[in-house]
């Protein structure tokens, strides 16, 4: 199993449709202060489920749709969508990808998609369990996150070891 | 429940130790219950020592020094427990230019094992790209990303 | 009081955006008070955009943006209230090539006003140096300076 | 006014005496990831009467003592010299030189020095005060504080402009 791409739509900077796609290879993001980078790592936070506006560095939701520029004006949908490439059926259902597409609406409505139909963030969540990704997702270090691992109290450290049990 | 938890707590441990060993030689580092009479509560202190002095709980290292012992026990975890992929966003930032080596070796080391993507300014850790994207701000407040394929760029 | 709050504020205000303009002469920032009705418990929101897009609140802001924003305004406030020294632990760090060269110049700009002590990785940001001292941290875990007066040492 | 030097013995890592001396340029601190960087910054924070052990990144006062190590014993007292040029009289005392002195013993007793001799802090921060330092120290950026003064509150940044006022 490994990632193929990510598709962005009006998620964050990313108003106009913006595709990455990957290899089972290392893959390098670089650009400018302020060109998008954190924003790519916060789509992949977001179509994976998370919930907390605080985790993508906004107040609301709402906040991740495309707020509008001097040029541009707002979109009132974001999308992002991951695919996986599945021929080792690490994901225990019959597809050769796995694509997860999560939307919100300015209207605060969300729609979660596998494979393009809907679906629940409890079926994505069921999932994702099988690529122990896991709840604590530290296989996502957003920027100045690395320490976190450390600077965490003791107690909250089991979980990296529960996960892994 | 509580064997399985000490069974991995001494893998991820070993994995750890080894992990960091690997970066420094001369270091140390480990994983401590807190309370190992009650597995099924205890917390887990980290200690490390890159240069071999004495251990010390992680809230004594320097920045760089933490980043490294963080780095280490994230690819310690890795080795028992993969994830699918491995998402960084500036994990370079702190380190010195020794340091930066080893954090492209390890790089390097698990590249094979596992797909990586890292956000990075600094020019050493772009050598480990298989595939480069650069992002750009346009004028009109929309970010916009440009790719690359090195092995066709021929850099 | 409230008359000495607001002048100071105004003065503030007026020296962060120059600052802040003269490293990005396409942006703006500004300073917003939350409660002008109420001078004597308003709060201060900080505004500001470095290529010219829209003008938003700081907390949107990326980490290089918000790192020189945050440097415009400790400026900003040394214009009107300036300190004998400043010491900056590695206020460079996540800066791009572009910003770095702006973080240099605006050291640069204020140099024989204060005196810096700037800790850093970066030999851009070495460049300004007058004195330059090394720390090396010795086998036996004790710190050592090495010191080094660049115009003796016609580096 | 300017900075003359900094002398440190026993403090962190600086368990020899060890002196930085100023001019009233530039300096610049460079050295590998745990050399004692952002010790010489927490030195300066100490000197200049820092109350809190949190923000010296310890969790008790006497944590800034020199712990020892493998090849050298914990040693019983830190001590911290900050010395200025005081030509132009903005410390309002009869002195060329204003030198403050703190030091800290392991049984927790904690003294102050003015140019050698013994001073209470309180001397020491109204001496301070003719500076612009200021409470809130604005001008001491630890390692990773830059953005602190943007994610504080709003009504928390009023203590910028108080006091500049
Ligand atoms: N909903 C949104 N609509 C439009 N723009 C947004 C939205 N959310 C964030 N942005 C903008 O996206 C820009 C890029 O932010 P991002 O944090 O991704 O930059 P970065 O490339 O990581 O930069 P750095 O190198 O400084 O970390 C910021 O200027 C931010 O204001
Ligand atoms: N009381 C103490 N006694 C002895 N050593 C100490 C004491 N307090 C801190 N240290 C050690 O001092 C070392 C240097 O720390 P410091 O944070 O100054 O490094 P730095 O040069 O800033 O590194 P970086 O570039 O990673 O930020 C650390 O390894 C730390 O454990
Ligand atoms: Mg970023
Ligand atoms: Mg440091």
């Amino acid at each position: 199993m490994y990632l193929k791409s990510l598709t962005m739509k009006g998620f964050k900077s990313f108003a106009a449709k913006s595709d990455l796609n990957f290899e089972p290879g290392t893959t390098v993001i670089v650009g400018p202060n302020g060109s998008g980078k954190s924003n790519i790592v916060d789509a992949f936070l977001w179509v994976t489920g998370e919930q907390s506006a605080r985790s993508l560095r906004s107040t609301k939701m709402q906040d991740v749709i495309f707020a509008g520029s001097a040029q541009k004006s707002p979109m009132g949908v974001s999308e992002v969508t991951l695919t996986f490439d599945n021929a080792s059926r690490v994901f225990p259902i019959d597809y050769d990808e796995v694509a997860f597409t999560r939307r919100l609406y300015k209207s605060g409505e969300s729609e979660y998609l596998l494979n393009s139909s809907a679906c629940r963030l409890a079926d994505i969540n069921e999932l994702l369990v099988h690529t122990n990704m896991g709840r604590e997702m530290y296989s996502i270090i957003g920027q100045g996150r690395l320490d976190a691992i450390l600077n965490s109290r003791p107690d909250e450290r089991r979980v990296l070891i529960e996960e892994a049990a | 429940m509580s064997e399985k938890f000490l069974e991995i707590f001494n893998k991820v441990n070993e994995s750890f130790q080894e992990v960091f060993k690997n970066m420094f030689p001369d270091g140390k580092a480990q994983l401590i219950l807190t309370n190992p009479d009650d597995i099924m509560t205890t917390g887990i202190e980290i200690e490390a020592q890159p240069s071999g002095r004495r251990l010390k709980k992680v809230s004594l290292l320097s920045g760089g020094e933490s980043a490294m012992t963080a780095l280490a026990l994230l690819f310690g975890l890795f080795q028992i427990n993969p994830a699918p992929f491995y998402l960084l966003d500036e994990a370079d930032v702190a380190l010195d230019d020794v340091n930066l080596q080893r954090f492209v070796a390890l790089i390097k080391r698990f590249k094979s094992q596992a797909q990586f993507l890292i956000v990075t300014h600094q020019r050493r850790t772009m050598e480990v790209a298989d595939i480069l994207y650069g992002v750009t701000m346009q004028k009109d407040g929309v970010s916009k990303v440009l790719s690359q394929k090195l092995d066709e760029a021929a850099v």
